[in-house]
């Protein structure tokens, strides 16, 4: 994008502008433009593809740390506020599990939102994977143990737990999700194995409050970041990382089974400032 | 109570009272900070401030007992106005409501309808959303809570032709408002876009609602401006407004492209949805 261009006040702005549009922030941005002008001083970088290898450095260092894999075990529990993703991830991990020959369960915690039991049916049959549902306004607390009896009973290998999108900042909410956790930690005390944060990439700086509350309310384990097929970069997620090294595990990139992918930093990176 | 936000910049310059434009400068400075922190979008934060600092530099501030909460209070005008005249009103016939994914398009046509079926007007619902899963019983669900007919047509159509058959029935039914749901979609995908660029030709909307998600991020401009020029938005309607976000998008919206925000989502249930408040949203974006 700089490409040929020297290093100068006018780039430096606008590289700072290029990190903001990414989502990454006026703090941050701010910060790694001051310290790109540092290093530049000091190491006489003159031109932009002098300059590129330095900024990419910068911010594997502030992202590296978060390069998290997806731990093995029993009990994956998903949540997130509304609309971001969460239903569709777990079909999509559902079908990963199943194609490693794993006996998948899921389970339709969300009995609040019209229709999202029929919607996580459609993803069970896709990915062959069984699904315990109840009723539509169901206590979430029932289904979830409902869903690790019949686990148990039957000697499922993995159960992916579905919740209703909630906005952080309804504490009756985080209560309801608090207790959900406490109902699997009850019955299996190793599990869950991940409490996994939704996150959407086409979301702005809101991102950093959404994953500093859940990860004060659950202790969140990892993040999937969804939508990055769009053109939102989910800079977000270097914040996040900064302050709350929270491990990001998965990626979204679309709306079909296959469409799961690890987070590479040095992908990301790129991604970032290409 | 804006003052406490920018307590810092006040106190910087409070005990001077000959302005210079340094300072100036330096206080508009942490306005950009606030307002891209809001995720209002980059080149609008930019012109925007350059607009009130010429309006600034034009007023003599000196004269003012304290300059910069007047400089504030400039802004904060400013903004109100960008934000505002808009009317939080629907001409009659089909609104065709277009989307990202998970933005709220189907949970704000239940909304919608509920609000226009008490204001007395007759109502019907439609989707067109062929590809997510049970996203046509969703809205279904939504219309028999609050007893609008939902138009179900058979299995295998695509979007463009229930659209058709949608509008021909609305028609056929007389009523005042058909409200059409569409399936989430990337801007970026142009068979999609198409596809909705031909709904749209086909069913001649009095009103094409654009549903941006209150959380958006520094793409929910040139987002909205694909979405614009490819079907030509009304309004938009601006969801999740109950959460923190500070919602910097609706501002972005209304002043590149200047669509008029019809209505706000203030929840999950039927009954939460608003008009649109500009002096409300100007106090929250300014954080
Ligand atoms: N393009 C794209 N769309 C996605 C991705 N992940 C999910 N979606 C879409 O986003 C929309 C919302 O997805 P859901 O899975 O229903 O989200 P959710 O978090 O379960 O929503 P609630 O349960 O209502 O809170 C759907 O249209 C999905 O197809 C992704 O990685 N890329
Ligand atoms: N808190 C809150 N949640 C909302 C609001 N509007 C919609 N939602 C929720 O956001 C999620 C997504 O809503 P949908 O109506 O399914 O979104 P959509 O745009 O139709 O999604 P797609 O069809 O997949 O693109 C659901 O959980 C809704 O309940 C709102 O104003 N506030
Ligand atoms: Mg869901
Ligand atoms: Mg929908």
């Amino acid at each position: 994008i700089f490409a040929g261009r020297k290093v100068d006040e006018e780039l430096l702005e606008e590289l700072e502008e290029r990190l903001i549009r990414a989502d990454i922030g006026v703090k941050t941005a701010g910060q790694l433009v001051e310290e790109l002008r540092k290093e530049a001083i000091r190491k006489n970088i003159k031109t932009w593809e002098g300059l590129l290898p330095v900024l990419r450095e910068k911010l594997l260092s502030y992202i590296g740390g978060c390069k998290g894999e997806l731990k093995e075990g029993k009990v994956y529990l998903f949540l997130g506020v509304n609309g971001s993703g969460k239903t569709t991830t777990i079909g999509k991990l559902a079908h990963r599990f199943k194609s490693q020959g794993k006996k998948v369960l899921l389970c339709a915690g969300d009995t609040f939102r019209s229709a999202a039991i029929e919607q996580l049916q459609v993803w069970a049959q896709r990915s062959g994977a069984d699904i315990v549902y109840k009723e539509e306004g169901a206590d979430p607390a029932s289904v979830v143990y409902q869903a690790l009896e019949k686990a148990q009973k039957e000697n499922y290998d993995v159960v992916l737990i579905d919740t209703a999108g909630r906005l952080h900042t309804k504490e009756p909410l985080i209560r309801e999700l608090r207790k959900i956790k406490q109902v699997v930690q009850k019955f299996y005390p190793e599990e869950p194995t991940e409490t996994l944060l939704v996150l959407d990439a086409t979301i702005g700086q809101n991102s950093l409050s959404q994953a500093k509350v859940f990860k004060e309310a659950v202790d969140v384990s990892g993040i999937v970041l969804t939508k990055l097929d769009g053109s939102a970069k989910g800079g977000a997620v270097v914040p996040i990382c900064t302050e709350l090294k929270i491990p990001i595990k998965l990626l979204g990139v679309g709306e079909g089974l296959e469409d799961l992918q690890e987070f590479e930093p040095k992908t990301f990176v790129e991604e970032l400032t290409s | 109570l804006l003052t406490q936000r920018f307590s810092k910049a006040f106190s910087k310059v409070e005990n001077s009272r000959k302005l210079t434009e340094k300072q100036i400068n330096d206080f508009l400075r942490e306005i950009r900070s606030a307002l891209l922190e809001s995720d209002a979008d980059y080149e609008v934060v930019k012109d925007f401030l350059k607009r009130v600092r010429e309006k600034a530099l034009q007023e003599d501030l000196t004269k003012k007992v304290s300059p910069f909460e007047h400089l504030l209070l400039t802004v904060y005008e400013e903004l109100v106005k960008v934000l505002g005249g808009a009317v939080s009103e629907l001409k009659k016939g089909t609104v065709l409501f277009v989307g990202l994914q998970g933005t709220g398009k189907t949970t704000t046509i239940g909304k919608l309808a509920k609000y226009l079926k008490d204001k007395g007007f007759k109502v019907a619902v439609s989707s067109t959303d062929v590809r997510r899963p049970a996203a046509m019983l969703q809205l279904q669900r939504l219309a028999e809570k609050i007893e609008v007919p939902y138009y179900h047509f058979g299995e295998g159509l695509s979007a463009l032709e229930i659209a058709k058959k949608a509008q021909a029935k609305a028609k056929e039914d007389g009523v005042d408002y058909l409200l059409l749901d569409t399936a989430g979609r990337l801007h970026i995908d142009e068979e999609l876009m198409e596809e909705l660029s031909s709904i749209k030709s086909a069913v001649s909307p009095s009103e094409v609602l654009y549903v941006a998600d209150a959380m958006q991020g520094q793409e929910a401009l040139r987002t909205a401006k694909v979405f614009h020029e490819k079907v030509g938005l009304t309004g938009a309607v601006l969801t999740k407004m109950d959460g923190d976000a500070r919602g910097g998008v609706a501002f972005s919206l209304r002043s590149a492209l200047g669509i008029p925000i019809k209505f706000v989502g203030v929840g999950e249930k039927l009954e939460d949805i608003e008009p649109f408040y500009p002096d409300r949203v100007a106090q929250r974006i300014m954080g």
